[in-house]
């Protein structure tokens, strides 16, 4: 047993019970800071945590943070972990981070898709969807990052139950997709959407389902890209910046368009290190250095957020 | 428990929209069960592809006859995920 946030390798992968296990040893050791908060469950039952970051008050303007929304990409709740505890031991520290922490509360949920996640442990390692029963058809899942309300069922989705990118029956019916929206929806004050997922170096802004230029795109470009910078000043890992459209693929009902058009500007969405070798299996070595140079871009948006409130 | 003995991972440097297009092609050959953890889509990312053991033979054909290169990235996936596996009950321990 991992029993506390000192004894806890951040540099391994764990089991969705350690890292939810952990998360209590995180809120126990920063109980002024960090609280965990069950958003709903999952299909198969299980909780849905955030973790809220905040120094006070009530519906501050917040920061939404979530990882592992495909469960086979490991390296991005690991990430989130990592993540979690520099912002809790980094406050009172770091100046920047204090400051945004005094007026700005940042909402982390590490394991979106634990369905997913737990399946990736127990059955299949390479399983990126969620695991609800899809009516009249042998495959399970949903791609949750096809299945939000933004131009649902559209260009860069399947509609095929066996296909890894299936859209899903409609819009918000994974049950994971709409804890997430209704929780967003009734707080009603982010100001800012980060998506993580793995691999290929990328750091995208809206949109996926167009490839028109969203109107501030030109600022979470100029932003995307000083982020980016920060990045790689660490071990020179490149990324790319650009809309999901133009720098992957036009992809429909993605997570990150959705938050935008809800009015949630600074939308973004990572696609954390591998650089080539390993795909999904990032060693377990990678996981630290991964995710210390992401804190340096991720720095850089919430503090950017942080000073060009709207 | 699903086993990846002697899955391959490829890497394809895609260099023309010809290649785009045969590599779109293969996307929908769903007899062979590729996993595409990269999709073609541009010149200037690569292709990553998954390819079932069984599969790998006429994978290896349809590539060469149309003119596209690729390398190796993972030469059998199971190994690097009984590596994990041994790693992470290392961690447990």
């Amino acid at each position: 047993m991992e029993r506390s946030t000192r004894s806890f390798n951040f540099g391994a992968y764990h089991r969705l019970e350690t890292i939810y296990s952990w998360m209590d040893s995180l809120v126990a050791q920063y109980p002024k800071l960090v609280s965990k908060q069950e958003i709903g469950k999952s299909y198969e039952n299980r909780s849905m945590y955030v973790l809220k970051f905040s120094t006070g008050g009530n519906k501050r303007p917040a920061i939404w943070i979530d990882t592992g929304i495909h469960s086979r990409e490991w390296v991005s709740p690991a990430t989130g972990v990592w993540t979690a505890n520099k912002i809790a031991s980094d406050y009172g520290r770091d100046a920047s981070l204090t400051s945004l922490l005094d007026s700005m509360d940042i909402y982390m949920m590490l394991l979106t898709n634990p369905d997913g996640y737990a399946y990736t442990h127990s059955n299949d390692r390479m399983w990126r969807k969620t695991r609800s029963r899809n009516p009249g058809s042998m495959c399970r899942g949903v791609d949750p990052n096809r299945n939000w309300n933004a131009q649902f069922g559209g260009p860069g989705a399947s509609r095929n139950p066996c296909s890894d990118s299936y859209h899903g029956p409609s819009a918000h019916s994974e049950i994971e997709v709409k804890n997430v929206v209704d929780f967003i929806l009734s707080h009603g004050n982010f100001k800012s959407f980060i998506s993580v997922h793995a691999y290929s170096q990328l750091l995208m802004y809206p949109y996926g389902y167009s490839c028109s230029a969203v109107p501030d795109a030109r600022e979470l470009d100029t932003v995307g890209r000083a982020a980016v910078q920060k990045l790689t000043s660490l071990y020179g890992t490149r990324y790319k910046v650009g809309s999901i459209c133009k720098i992957i693929y036009q992809a429909s009902g993605g997570s990150i368009d959705w938050s935008y058009n809800q009015g949630i500007k600074y939308s973004f969405a990572f696609e954390l290190r591998d650089t080539g070798r390993y795909g999904f299996i990032l060693p377990a070595n990678q996981i630290i250095p991964t995710a210390t140079e992401t804190w340096l871009a991720l720095k850089h948006i919430m503090e950017y957020v942080h000073k060009n409130s709207y | 428990e699903r086993l990846f003995v002697g899955d391959q991972v490829i890497r394809i440097n895609v260099e023309s929209e010809e290649q785009i297009q045969a590599l779109q092609a293969l996307e929908s050959q769903e007899e062979w069960k590729l996993d595409f953890w990269l999709h073609p889509v541009s010149a200037d990312l690569p292709v990553d592809i998954r390819v079932p053991r069984s599969s790998l033979d006429s994978v290896t054909e349809y590539l060469q006859a149309h003119g596209i290169p690729f390398s190796v990235m993972i030469d059998n996936l199971q190994e690097l995920l009984d590596q994990e596996r041994a790693e992470m009950v290392q961690n447990q321990r």
